[in-house]
């Protein structure tokens, strides 16, 4: 095709789709290959605070990443999700899809499998995302992603129980937990 | 999130997705971008998408398996998405979201909900040079 190769990313992350040409075009390395160097560079340039280290704290205020890679020619992919203490998430996707029969790994073990296969560990927080969290700490732990518990979760940081199921209003348990977490350009997977 | 398609010249498409997550989330919890058909999709027969947005919701309903389904049925890449998305926002219509598709000849298009606009980036022998594409939502 005239149009081939192509190149195409999800939000203004254009270095990452530059490194992606360059590897696709110039370098005429593999289409896996290429996506994993696109977005390689997004997970050090730390995109938006929404790639690599140092973004998104948990209510812990530890970072943790997922990455996936796919290869449509045979199907194959590989995944790590809350990876910790792992800065290269996607080349380490990668590495699960060429050396095991898995699809995904996660947490902790993915994080020994990456050492295994000689990736390095070191702590993904940031102070940027040291004081996000304590942001949000002294915001009362506000907004966070706790329902149907107590003490309420709209005003306390918690430790929350559970309500008893009898006391669950399902009807009202649809969109408005959804409206104010405030998903948009720089909270999002 | 990054999630990224790329074609290479003889065909061969691969996409991927890379990700924080959510901020303040419950620990352990993990969004749409490492699960296959929800984060990003990919079959060298037709094409591929990747998604983005509220994790939580997306890995609901597979949109970028869905998005690769119906280029396989006919619908251009701009559609695909689009009616990948509606399947969602038919259920949460506050939801945040958006998605790149892409066919295995190189067309290319993309859909959002949720916020003003969605800008996404493309490079191919066309442009000849990256292009920023923002469509409104």
């Amino acid at each position: 095709s005239q149009t081939l190769p192509l190149v195409i990313n999800t939000w203004g992350f254009t270095d990452a789709t530059r490194e992606a040409w360059d590897a696709v075009y110039q370098r005429n390395l593999s289409s896996i290959d290429s996506v994993v160097l696109g977005c390689s560079v997004c997970e050090r340039e730390q995109c938006d605070g929404t790639v690599g280290y140092g973004g998104s704290p948990d209510e812990n205020g530890e970072t943790t990443l997922d990455a996936m890679i796919m290869d449509g020619k045979t199907m194959n992919m590989g995944a790590v999700a809350a990876l910790r203490n792992v800065k290269d998430v996607i080349a380490l996707a990668k590495h699960v899809l060429l050396y095991t029969k898995h699809s995904m790994l996660v947490g902790s073990q993915a994080t020994e499998f990456a050492e295994m296969q000689g990736f390095k560990t070191e702590p993904l927080s940031t102070n940027t995302s040291k004081d996000m969290w304590r942001s949000w700490r002294e915001n009362n732990c506000q907004p966070n992603y706790w329902v149907n518990v107590k003490p309420n979760p709209e005003a306390s940081c918690g430790p929350y129980k559970p309500i008893t199921e009898n006391d669950i209003d399902v009807k009202s348990h649809s969109l408005k937990e959804y409206s104010v977490i405030g998903y948009g350009k720089y909270n999002h997977d | 999130t990054i999630g990224m398609i790329v074609i290479d010249r003889a065909g061969n498409i691969a996409s991927g997705t890379s990700t924080n997550g959510a901020r303040h989330k419950i620990p352990g919890r993990v969004g749409d971008s490492p699960i296959p058909g929800a984060g990003s999709y990919a079959d060298n027969e037709v094409g591929a998408a990747a998604a983005t947005g509220d994790g939580d919701v997306l890995m609901r309903f597979l949109p970028s398996f869905l998005a690769v389904e119906l280029m396989r049925q006919g619908h251009t890449p701009k559609e695909a998405g689009k009616i990948a998305l509606s399947r969602i926002t038919k259920h949460y219509s506050e939801f945040m979201g958006a998605i790149v598709v892409a066919d295995k000849n190189g067309n290319y298009g993309a859909a959002c909900h949720g916020i003003d606009e969605f800008p996404f980036s493309v490079y191919n022998l066309a442009s000849n040079h990256v292009q920023l594409i923002k469509i409104g939502c």
